[in-house]
């Protein structure tokens, strides 16, 4: 059972081309294992972007060096997991 | 026996829950459900769908998938209230009547069955297929790049470490070939939809390009209204709005999709969900958002179905 203790998801709301060709850099990038729930692909939508814990730092770096807000939509995803995976036990045991 | 009353349609549920499940509906509407294996996954497991038919031979149809995506967990819970609507809405709403009279609908819940036990067992965030891949130690592909649709095209990833990995070959899945096979195969199907999430998005083709469909005029012209429709019809419930567009302009180039591959076939009313995003949960929706988010998506699914029938071509 993969775990994702930590992990937090980022919403980040594009607003300019720049800043959408910034996220594609991060995307494209392999070292910090993202992964990318919504691409950056037009700045009418969200950017969604699950961050191992080990690349939270590195990442919000990023972010924050070129002035690209962002708020953090899930702040633990093992917590929401685990809540999930409780309510579908409790649900299969009625 | 497990009745389909008893099954919670507001909750998550695993493979094995889902497929009891459906052999309740089939015995609990006889003369309208029943549950076809259209082949096996590539961990060999059935690929359940289930056809809803009044009779007649080789009606023209209406494709519905959901789940191709494994950790889009709301899209199989969608697909499996939906199915449950369908079954009993048949003989008390004139409308859903009126459709099964004169076509039949085929919904495969778990597209990806491989992936969403996968999904439970081992990796929530799982969205590929399971297959091994010769040369790598990485598995799966994402099987909605595997159409034979622009195959290999932009917006698909030729690394087999990749979410968005379109596959060694088209239809190299066995998962996406079963479908394909039954297609062909059937022959008559008028509509192909598939639901995933999350975006708020009703799309249609293409994906692999941004030129325009063949039918753009009639597509754009008649059918925006009908497509633009359908979306308000959805945005009326509980006010989830969506955006409307061909796959490449309104997110981006997507090469392999399973909507360019029908439409390509000749199936005209294709068409993609991407069901509701709540800005605060992303792929992990809580269970008490399962049906409100089916009952939005019935309101576009049975617009888009009244319109595929009273349109035949």
């Amino acid at each position: 059972q993969r775990l994702f203790v930590g992990d937090q998801v980022i919403r980040v709301n594009a607003q300019t081309e720049e800043e959408l060709r910034l996220l594609q850099a991060l995307e494209a990038q392999q070292e910090w294992e993202l992964d990318f729930w919504l691409h950056p692909v037009s700045t009418e939508l969200p950017v969604d972007i699950r961050v191992p814990r080990s690349s939270l730092t590195s990442v919000k770096g990023y972010l924050h060096g070129h002035n690209i807000p962002f708020t953090v939509m899930i702040n633990n995803l093992q917590e929401l997991l685990d809540e999930e995976r409780v309510e579908m036990e409790e649900n299969q045991k009625k | 026996e497990r009745s389909t009353r008893s099954l919670n349609f507001g909750a998550y549920h695993n493979l094995d829950t889902i497929y009891s499940w459906m052999d309740t509906l089939v015995a609990q509407h006889p003369n309208l459900v029943t549950k076809e294996e259209i082949g096996r996954s590539y961990e060999n497991r059935p690929m359940y769908v289930l056809k809803f038919s009044t009779g007649g031979y080789n009606r023209p149809a209406i494709w519905i998938d959901t789940g191709i995506h494994s950790r889009e967990w709301v899209s199989q819970a969608t697909g499996v209230w939906t199915a449950n609507k369908i079954a009993t809405d048949y003989g008390t709403d004139a409308s859903v009547t009126s459709l099964l009279n004169n076509m039949d609908i085929y919904m495969l819940i778990l597209a990806n069955p491989d992936g969403y036990v996968y999904t439970h067992t081992n990796d929530r965030m799982w969205r590929k297929t399971r297959s091994k891949v010769s040369g790598s130690i990485c598995r799966g592909v994402d099987p909605n790049r595997n159409w034979d649709a622009g195959f290999g095209g932009p917006g698909a990833s030729a690394n087999p470490c990749s979410d968005s990995y379109h596959g060694p070959s088209a239809h190299s899945e066995i998962e996406v070939k079963n479908v394909v096979d039954l297609i062909k195969r059937h022959g008559n199907f008028k509509s192909f939809i598939s639901v995933h999430a999350y975006s708020q998005l009703l799309m249609y083709p293409y994906g692999y390009t941004c030129n325009k469909v063949p039918d753009q005029l009639e597509l754009v012209r008649k059918e925006k209204l009908k497509r633009r429709a359908a979306a308000q019809k959805l945005t009326s419930l509980y006010g989830t709005s969506y955006k409307v567009g061909n796959i490449c302009n309104i997110i981006y180039q997507a090469s392999g999709g399973s909507i360019d591959w029908s439409y390509n076939a000749g199936i005209k009313y294709s068409f993609a969900f991407e069901l509701r995003d709540t800005g605060r949960y992303g792929f992990i929706l809580p269970a008490g958002q399962i049906i409100p988010t089916a009952s939005e998506t019935w309101l576009a699914l049975k617009h888009i179905m009244e319109y595929v029938r009273d349109h035949p071509y």
